[in-house]
């Protein structure tokens, strides 16, 4: 997570 | 997913196959520095240990498979392959990788978002893969001479960061509360690296020639 979001970045 | 993340992906993407394709087609991988491979090695591993916890979609599992791959296949044409392996440029392939890869971990660890085993590799991975280039960049400068494939291929790198820069712009607009200072920050500092490169690929282009680098 980044800052509470999923890390959807490759 | 927006147009300038997919346009990313997919240059990345192809900036690798175009280097795998160009050591198969020639099985010579002269000019093409093993320490940045195995640089890339270390950043993909480290990033996408989440494969084994995560999912995100398909295709973001399905690239970081096919990254993991590719990786390991071209460093096992230059390690192993007993045609490509002999045209290593081994004595001029001499970066100190240690020096990217300690400086990097201390980074992680002391600027993180959490002191967890995971998030403490991927943020490590993310401080890597910006300066992962730097042993091909200074192979080049030794050679002096860079041949259009492996030209190509650093060109397409630095487009591939630059998509990436305008993709966190166009998100950070469009997302709400979207943010994420540690890739930010260490992705510009990576297109920094290129912007030289990329100076004398486009005046070599310019002038139709061989690119060939300042002593």
């Amino acid at each position: 997570l980044i800052g509470g979001r999923k890390k959807d970045e490759l | 997913m927006n147009i300038f993340r997919l346009a990313g992906d997919m240059t990345h993407l192809l900036s690798i196959i175009v280097l795998l394709l160009k050591i198969q087609a020639t099985k010579s991988c002269a000019g093409v520095s093993l320490k940045t491979q195995e640089l890339y090695a270390v950043v993909f591993v480290t990033r996408y240990l989440d494969l084994f916890y995560s999912f995100i979609s398909l295709y973001n599992t399905v690239m970081k498979i096919i990254f993991l791959l590719t990786a390991f296949t071209i460093i096992w044409y230059m390690r192993k392959h007993k045609v490509v392996c002999q045209t290593y440029d081994k004595e001029q392939d001499t970066f100190r990788v240690l020096f990217l890869i300690v400086p990097c971990f201390v980074l992680a660890l002391l600027v993180n978002h959490e002191m967890s085993v995971t998030e403490v590799l991927w943020t490590f991975s993310i401080y890597l893969e910006a300066v992962a280039i730097l042993p091909q960049l200074v192979l080049l400068q030794r050679t002096k001479n860079v041949d259009n494939l492996t030209g190509n291929y650093i060109f397409m790198l630095g487009s591939y960061r630059a998509l990436y820069l305008v993709n966190w712009v166009y998100r950070y607009f469009t997302e709400l509360g979207y943010r994420q200072w540690i890739v930010w920050v260490s992705g510009t500092v990576q297109t920094c690296v290129y912007l030289d490169f990329f100076y004398y690929y486009v005046q070599a282009w310019r002038n139709n020639e061989r690119m060939k680098l300042p002593g």
